[in-house]
């Protein structure tokens, strides 16, 4: 398409055609889009972030990434919508101007570029990674069990033809790793959010232990009214919760390592649906999927920016 | 390429302790290559599973034996999948 107001966002798209984009909105937005390559992954496809920001150097930041797993497609469709919303909205949305004002956003669209490949060619219900780490015949590693945080521990798998196998050691895998390095180098990220499907469950730390975060109080009443701006759209029922608590134990997940790196606003969202399409969800959904989660993320943002720490 | 001709998603809802046990043996059971879309997690929580078609017999019949009741939640993986592309190419089409 020639331009983003072209692209059609209620399909799904590849691997080609969303880096393509990417690139289409940093060209028609430089004032305010800008796309930082953080790494390369196992088959040395390069890791895109957009950032979106006003000014400013090393200002507070709110990093939100989708398609960790990588047949969660509705994920990476979401955050397509959700880029072309920022640039859409930026000055007209008084409540994410007021967040630009003070913060900038980081958006990881693919997360894990050679499983979403892998997903679009040769087998639509890969999750994991594409690293080869063992003399095992089984490739890949979950992403989403990689992170230093009860690295290893029950909630993963040693098994590396499991679709849980929290790989050889923690951050083993590039895609996590840049995540990793870039959280740790710009040092100022207040709020992280990674984006999952499929059962609509917004999720905050731990997974790997029963022990609640300090701040769970708080982050339970963020939850609470982050769901209810999302089903004040279309009524889509979300539950809320800790990971441990409302869905099962996951050792090395993303956000415990964010929270245990001081990033308090930290969440995991599982999109739709609960249970009709799973991982196939109808393209006809993208959109609404979009708007809904749209509301429920600037919930979290404008929290984010009104309760500084 | 994979494809999923004849595989089902099922969903299975352990009532008990026992049923959840059961389900969560499966998990081990790695000649059904079973793909676990939603993990066992609880009594009351549902399990999805996508079965490919030679162990769905099998997994259907020990279910059964086991009296854990299960519903079909996708029929037929490889048409949604078929949708899907069909939809993706009819988009390029368009552009």
């Amino acid at each position: 398409p020639l331009s983003t107001n072209t692209f059609n966002y209620a399909t799904y798209h590849s691997l080609d055609e969303i880096y393509a984009f990417m690139d289409l909105l940093v060209a028609e937005n430089s004032h305010l889009v800008s796309k930082i390559e953080i790494g390369r992954s196992t088959e040395n496809r390069p890791i895109y972030v957009l950032k979106f920001s006003k000014g400013g150097t090393n200002r507070p930041a709110i990093w939100i990434d989708t398609g960790i797993h990588s047949r969660e497609w509705v994920t990476q469709a979401s955050g397509v919508w959700f880029a072309k919303k920022i640039v859409q909205d930026h000055e007209n949305d008084e409540g994410l101007a007021s967040v630009l004002d003070k913060m900038d956003i980081f958006l990881e669209i693919v997360t894990n570029p050679d499983g979403f490949a892998f997903t679009q060619t040769k087998n639509r219900m890969w999750r994991k990674t594409r690293s080869k780490h063992s003399n095992s015949i089984c490739v890949g590693v979950d992403p989403n069990r990689n992170w230093d945080a009860g690295f290893g521990g029950s909630g993963a798998s040693g098994n590396p033809c499991s679709e849980t196998y929290h790989g050889p050691y923690a951050n083993s895998e590039p895609e996590v790793k840049a995540i990793v390095d870039f959280v740790k180098s710009h040092g100022n990220i207040k709020a992280f959010i990674s984006i999952h499907s499929y059962s609509q469950l917004l999720l905050y730390p731990y997974g790997y232990t029963t022990t609640p975060v300090p701040d769970q109080k708080e982050l339970h009443e963020i939850s609470k009214k982050a769901v209810a701006a999302l089903s004040s759209l279309y009524g889509t029922k979300y539950k809320y919760g800790s990971i441990i608590t409302t869905i099962y134990k996951a050792s090395g997940g993303t956000i415990d390592w964010t929270y245990e790196q001081g990033i308090k606003y930290s969440f995991t969202f599982e999109l739709r649906d609960t249970g009709r399409y799973g991982f196939l969800l109808p393209a006809k959904e993208i959109v609404p999927t979009a708007q809904e989660t749209w509301l429920a993320l600037m919930v979290i943002m404008q929290y984010t920016v009104e309760h500084p720490y | 390429t994979e494809t999923f001709v004849g595989h089902q998603v099922l969903r299975i809802v352990p009532t008990n302790d026992e049923d959840l046990q059961k389900v969560q043996e499966l998990q081990d059971l790695e000649e059904l290559q079973l793909d676990f879309w939603l993990a066992p997690r609880g009594v009351g929580h549902p399990v999805d599973v996508r079965v490919p078609f030679p162990s769905l017999q099998p997994l259907k019949a020990h279910l059964e034996s086991n009296g854990i009741s299960y519903s079909i939640m996708i029929e037929d993986v490889q048409a949604l999948v078929d949708d899907e592309q069909m939809e993706m190419l009819r988009e390029r089409r368009w552009l």
